[in-house]
């Protein structure tokens, strides 16, 4: 499986999770990279 | 905020130096994120790296290299680049600005002191 980086951020109280992989292939569900 | 965002998120073209950070990056996230979430994302990702790179790696000291400061831009017609407001919601950013269905692009440059 390729790698994601799991990151959490919080901002006045708000945490989000933001997931980074390093090709776009397979990651995104709306739309393949070319 | 229960939607998530794709975001295809590189330097902005002119803003910034060819060999600082040239990497895409391809990052999904809740809609309720913020802009200013995304930008303290960008500066903590950097700052990992950088130290990494220089065999560095407290957490101190990613605390302090992450108060680096991103503005967020988003092309828009004629090949301009609008700056996006720190508080908006990428969900919102996406309705506003983007509105077809894949990837929003984004782009970065550290923020200009005044």
């Amino acid at each position: 499986p390729e790698e994601v980086i799991v990151t959490d951020i919080t901002i006045n109280s708000l945490t989000v999770t933001f997931r980074e992989a390093l090709v776009a292939r397979g990651f995104f569900r709306s739309w393949e990279m070319e | 905020g229960g939607s998530e965002i794709e975001l295809v998120f590189r330097p902005h073209p002119t803003l910034m130096e060819k060999e600082d950070s040239a990497q895409t990056r391809y990052i999904k996230t809740s809609g309720n994120a913020t802009v200013d979430h995304l930008s303290k994302y960008l500066a903590v990702r950097l700052a990992l790296e950088e130290m990494r790179k220089n065999g560095e790696g407290s957490p101190i000291n990613v605390e302090a290299a992450s108060e680096k400061q991103y503005t967020i831009y988003i092309p828009t017609a004629n090949n301009q680049f609008t700056v996006l407001n720190g508080s908006f919601s990428l969900e919102l950013v996406s309705e506003k600005y983007w509105k077809v269905n894949k990837p929003m692009e984004l782009y970065f440059a550290p923020t200009k002191e005044h």
